[in-house]
């Protein structure tokens, strides 16, 4: 038997925004621990890997280890059934192939199960070593997210730029070049405006915008986003999910030929 | 030229 809670069905609703761009299917791992997800999208240059605690879950029992094949864009639809205020509970038998759904309103006077066919889906899984980068940069997500998306206007790659200084953003194309820097901040009145660098080596990387555009998906999730890079190894991009756990992008750098 | 590489190229299958 597994069964999950959720007060806030928000989370999971922001999640599934989160994902559902880069990727169509996807196993959802359920155990003792809590839900993992990891899966690439289809071209195979990016990574979603997603980790939401037991422990974050108002509710949570898990007796045997589930992996619950979803489509998302199914998925999806069902959680646009719930509101945002809805009280989420997810409930599988084991072997199982059928998750339900289950949104209550605030007082109770609603109740409303979906069930949702489960997929037998192909697992194909990275090891992903632990990693000492080089920098490790924090910014509010939505300076992230509204970098990316201006600089997408000029070419399809960005170049990320990370020194003692600050943090440069640069694209080039037909247009134009553009770049924009960010200094580190030395006193901001709220923790989630913070631009924060913490550096061993300076590094510069270039990244398909299109995959980063992706990843400011999960924007709403957290006021700040994590980038960490070394040279010649995948960019990290991670948000994390309040209490409950974090969603983490891998994207793997474009190289000169 | 500019490539891409995947992911595949820096992590391995487990």
């Amino acid at each position: 038997m597994f069964e999950a809670r959720l007060v806030q069905s928000s989370i999971l609703k922001k999640v599934l925004e989160a994902i559902k761009e880069l990727l169509n299917e996807a196993t959802f791992d359920c155990s003792d621990s809590g839900i993992q997800l990891q899966a690439m999208d289809n071209s195979h240059v990016s990574l979603v890997s997603l980790n939401l605690r037991s422990d974050g879950f108002d509710k949570y029992r898990c007796d045997r280890n589930l992996s619950m094949g979803i489509n998302l864009a199914s998925m999806s639809k069902i959680m646009k059934c719930a509101g945002n205020d809805d009280v989420l509970t997810m409930k599988a038998q084991d072997n199982a192939d059928l998750v339900t759904f289950m949104f209550e309103s605030q007082n109770q006077e609603k109740v409303m199960d979906y069930e949702m066919k489960l997929m037998n889906l192909d697992q194909e899984h990275l090891g992903i070593p632990e990693t000492d980068y080089s920098c490790v940069i924090k910014l509010p997500s939505q300076e992230f997210a509204r970098i990316v998306r201006d600089l997408s206007q000029f070419g399809e790659s960005v170049v990320i730029s990370c020194t003692k200084e600050g943090i440069k953003f640069s694209a080039g194309g037909d247009i134009g070049n553009a770049n924009i820097k960010l200094a580190q901040t030395s006193n901001v009145d709220k923790d989630e405006d913070a631009v924060t660098i913490e550096m061993q080596e300076p590094v510069s990387l270039t990244f398909a915008c299109r995959y980063l555009n992706s990843f400011a998906k999960a924007t709403p999730l957290s006021p700040q986003v994590q980038l960490s890079m070394s040279a010649d190894v995948p960019l990290v991009v991670e948000y994390k999910i309040g209490d409950i756990g974090h969603i983490r992008y891998y994207l793997a750098p474009k190289i000169e030929d | 030229a500019i490539l891409q590489p995947a992911l595949g190229d820096y992590y391995g299958h487990i």
